[in-house]
């Protein structure tokens, strides 16, 4: 996996949208 | 044996790198946002083989994680509620995966509704902490799970369709 420059927030938002 | 299916589908997961747990603070954020990317891609990989069998979101801090995932047998589309709390020594300790509605259905089930899972699982988990995340627990132990428990429990009647309204 590769996290850099993205957030926490825009990671649960991402999967929240799937 | 893991399945040849199961086996491709785990390759295709972005493996983890941060051994952190619960309690470790800012290197468990930086888990969580690997968590959270592994299961973005394994979703997606799901949706680009039409096989798009679970959702899955956490609370803020990471620590209990609840979700749905379907199931279809004989054409119509089963749907489970899941969740799981993260161990304090994850991910040394895998989650155990629950689906609450079924408990007491099934002998494949501790109780409350957790899921029991085959000998192979344990020892490979081990063999590949820190790389398996909650991803890989859903590849590795839920969907095969489901594969084998959820036809034979329709078969026997201990669950029935329930149409969405």
């Amino acid at each position: 996996v590769d996290t850099s420059g993205v957030s926490l927030d825009d990671l649960m938002a991402q999967m929240k949208a799937m | 044996m893991v399945d040849e299916a199961t086996k491709k589908s785990l390759t295709c997961i972005p493996v983890l790198k941060t051994k952190a747990g619960p309690r470790d603070k800012d290197l468990w954020v930086q888990r969580l946002k690997e968590e959270y990317q592994a299961l973005i891609q394994y979703v997606q990989n799901n949706k680009g083989a039409d096989n798009d069998w679970f959702r899955l979101e956490s609370n803020k801090e990471g620590t209990r994680w609840f979700g749905k995932c379907w199931y279809i047998h004989n054409l119509l589309k089963y749907e489970f509620d899941i969740e799981f709390d993260i161990p304090v020594t994850y991910p040394a300790t895998a989650p155990e995966i629950a689906l609450p509605e079924l408990d007491g259905k099934t002998a494949k089930m501790y109780r409350g509704g957790k899921i029991c899972l085959t000998d192979h699982f344990k020892p490979l988990w081990a063999r590949n902490v820190p790389k398996f995340g909650i991803a890989h627990a859903m590849a590795l132990g839920l969907g095969p799970w489901l594969a084998v428990e959820i036809p034979d429990m329709i078969e026997k009647g201990v669950i029935s369709y329930k149409e969405k309204t």
